[in-house]
């Protein structure tokens, strides 16, 4: 689980500040599935690449199961990233000279129990583009091939910047499911950024964020 | 006004095949509104590729007020990219060592009757981030300035893959006011591809495709 308490990232250029999060509280529970929406620019990639590990704020805490992220070392953060979060980024950060493939071996080969990269593949509707580049894809394939890079880590925790952006509505679908299923079968906490207010419905809880706070969390009963 | 006839684009990699687009016939219409829809993978990126001379095609021609781009040398190529045509890229393509309006700067100060950069970035929301660089910039932010980029070109063609991607509703609606806008006041010709179905109202006409080939063209009559 997860604890955030009165967490802000400034962001200060001479003489013009940018407040990308404003003393943010949040709890994330064990295996639950949560969506974070909001406009462009309220602060959600900034979030969610705090919780993974991948960025500080300029103050406040994140506690992982206890331990605060916040004030530790870099060899205990590597660690925290390589073993506990799977993360799915906005711009899919995939290596162009490897395979899609290699590139979700890439991350299995370091893992303990990790799914096979052509199961994850093949559960993103990948399984015939396994030894295509990245430059041989079409904007949503390769966001598909980051995705199966994430779940086939099987983590513990799976963090997903806008992992439909680039998908239909059918293929949007079928990574979802992807999503939803990991979570189910392995209880991954996972976080869902999305602009995409249907996706919403998926989720144990939804939290609304602007220009850089939380302004609503609802509990979805329908689930 | 462009005249796509029997365009196909095929990539061999070894004994696997792969059709991108196969026999395109479609029209375009001077000061038309068109989008075009379609699942991931379907050759929507492809088609507008080659319709910007951005691609060459395998076989098949598009006319592009009668001139064969398909059939020129690289230095007419060129002309017509630079003189004709506004792109807004998948992946934004910016340039990451120069700001927001420097970004505009480069692509307006070769046009003759360009917009000033900061009235195009502040039709699409962004007049107090002139001075930023991509990397300080969220997902949104960056595909605004891509747009911004292109608009302020004042082109008599705007070819957009996928502008609203990463914005949220309320913004990818006030980019979306920004394209119909140009449109309207430059007649500019307007092509978008998009995912997101709610845009098609937009539109003269929506072009649906799948598999590379199109499978519907409807003309929509509320306009
Ligand atoms: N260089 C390449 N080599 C092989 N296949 C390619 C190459 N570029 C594109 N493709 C394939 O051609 C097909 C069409 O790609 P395209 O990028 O046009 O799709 P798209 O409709 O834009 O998809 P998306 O909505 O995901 O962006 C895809 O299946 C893609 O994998
Ligand atoms: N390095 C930086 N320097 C200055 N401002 C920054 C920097 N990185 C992000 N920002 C700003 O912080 C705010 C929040 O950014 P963030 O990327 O978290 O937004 P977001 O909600 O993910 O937006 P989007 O939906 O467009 O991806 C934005 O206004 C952005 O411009
Ligand atoms: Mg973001
Ligand atoms: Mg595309």
């Amino acid at each position: 689980s997860f604890h955030v308490r009165n967490l802000s990232k400034v962001y200060g250029m001479g003489e013009v500040e940018v407040v990308a999060l404003q003393s943010i509280d949040l709890d994330l529970y064990d295996g639950e599935f949560v969506v974070i929406l909001g406009p462009s620019g309220s602060g959600k990639s900034t979030l969610l690449n705090i919780l993974g590990g991948l960025d500080v704020p300029t103050s406040g805490h994140v506690y992982f199961h206890d331990r605060d992220l916040t004030h530790t070392n870099e060899a205990e953060l590597t660690r925290f990233r390589r073993d506990c979060v799977g993360f799915i980024f906005q711009f899919y950060n995939l290596i162009p000279s490897l395979t899609a493939r290699e590139n979700v071996a890439l991350v299995t080969d370091i893992v303990r129990h990790p799914m096979r990269p052509e199961v994850a593949l093949e559960r993103v509707g990948l399984g015939d583009r396994l030894d295509h580049f990245p430059s041989q894809l079409s904007g949503g394939e390769q966001q598909r091939v980051a995705i199966a890079r994430a779940i086939a880590k099987r983590p513990e925790v799976l963090l997903c910047d806008e992992p439909t952006g680039a998908l239909d509505y059918k293929t949007g679908k079928l990574v979802l499911e992807a999503l939803q299923r990991v979570n189910q079968e392995l209880g991954t906490t996972t976080v869902v950024i999305t602009h995409n207010a249907a996706i919403a419905n998926m989720a144990d809880r939804v939290v609304t964020m602007r220009s850089g706070e939380i302004t609503r969390i609802q509990r979805n009963e329908k689930k």
